[in-house]
């Protein structure tokens, strides 16, 4: 019950790498294999989320890729407008674009 | 399929100009 604070010097360490947050992404369970690999390009300064649904949408090989709708039932308890954002966020940094409509998005850096 | 290809391309010069 005890925080764990570093109580040692107060202040004065010029050499203080400020922390990424980087939260934990869950577990998600199916298909979308390549997962552990190429990590270095999945945390360019994404959210957890956006991680999460970056490497979904790269997880799938159709052509026409993957829907929302698809997105949200693998990603359980995330909400529709927290992926919506994501995609949008994606979608402007160029790492996933809208295939058949606006509901199917595909990852630019997977082939 | 035009517009998958279009919007493809579209996505790989938005990658290229936010990366580095």
């Amino acid at each position: 019950s005890k925080p764990q604070t570093v109580s040692g010097a107060p202040g004065g360490m010029s050499s203080n790498i400020m922390s990424l947050s980087r939260p934990a992404v869950g577990s998600m369970g199916g298909m979308g294999g390549s997962y552990a690999g190429a990590n270095d390009m999945a945390n360019n300064g994404l959210s957890g989320n956006q991680n999460q649904v970056l490497s979904l949408i790269r997880g799938c090989p159709d052509q026409q890729g993957i829907s929302i709708q698809d997105l949200k039932q693998r990603l359980g308890g995330m909400s529709m407008a927290v992926i919506k954002q994501a995609v949008e966020f994606l979608s402007n940094e160029g790492h996933i674009f809208s295939t058949i409509d606006e509901d199917h998005y595909k990852s630019t850096d997977n082939d | 399929l035009d517009r998958i290809a279009r919007n493809k391309r579209i996505a790989l010069e938005r990658l290229a100009s936010v990366q580095t």
